[in-house]
């Protein structure tokens, strides 16, 4: 474990901490799509499906339960929660996702390491997780005042992607035995630019101190 | 090694 996996691993549960935070506390997920969590919901599920046959270390295993129980818990909450989901744009929330998820399996079939249940259901949550912010891109773009808290969430996911990729060229030099996963790569590297004007804008924001707003 | 094998990201 190196020191930009670590980070990168601490910024992803820093999001969805800030998440939990927005909707337990305020009791609102205005401005957060359903949409691009129900596919983080779906990525976790299909990723983690070795949790209880491979074991790796105890921080492998708590951190995949935390990220799906966190994943589902922020579902129930924005469907179920009798005041929470009330605050939920459903109508500016239109994305069809379901529309990203066919391409993706398909993709993970056509390309993969192994032709094997488990593997390509991890090759699909890879191919998935690359698009599952979208969505949420979509709806900031829709209402553009962004709050402080949502700002901070993609901001916070951004950030794990972009240290999850200096993890990986820091493997490549460091581990002799590290093996390149191309597939890991193209579609990290992909999901890491799809955040990149949302970046430029939430870093002017800050620099400027004051509120994000996205161009129409 | 099988490279499938090692999946220690999460």
């Amino acid at each position: 474990m190196n020191i930009f996996r670590l980070a990168g691993d601490m910024t992803h549960l820093m999001s969805v901490l800030v998440l939990l935070l927005k909707i337990h506390t305020i009791k609102s997920c205005a401005g957060i799509s359903l949409k691009t969590q129900e596919l983080y919901a779906l990525v976790f599920a299909a990723r983690y499906l070795d949790i209880f046959t491979h074991y790796y270390s105890l921080y492998n295993t708590v951190m995949k339960l935390i990220f799906l129980g966190s994943s589902f818990s922020i579902l129930w909450y924005m469907k179920r929660h009798k005041v929470v989901r009330r605050s939920y744009d459903k109508d500016q929330d239109t994305f069809r996702h379901h529309f990203l998820v066919l391409p993706c399996l398909v993709l993970a079939l056509l390309i993969n390491e192994k032709f094997t249940f488990k593997e390509v259901m991890w090759t699909f949550s890879i191919y998935l997780e690359a698009v599952a912010i979208l969505p949420q891109l979509v709806l900031l773009q829709r209402t553009r005042n962004v709050d402080n808290l949502t700002g901070q969430y993609v901001f916070l996911l951004g950030a794990y992607r972009g240290l999850y990729i200096i993890n990986w060229i820091y493997r490549y030099f460091a581990e002799p035995t590290y093996s390149t996963h191309w597939i890991t790569w193209i579609s990290g590297l992909l999901q890491t630019l799809l955040y990149a004007d949302f970046f430029y804008y939430y870093i002017n924001s800050v620099k400027n101190n004051v509120r994000l707003q996205l161009p129409a | 090694h099988d490279k499938t094998k090692i999946k220690d990201e999460l």
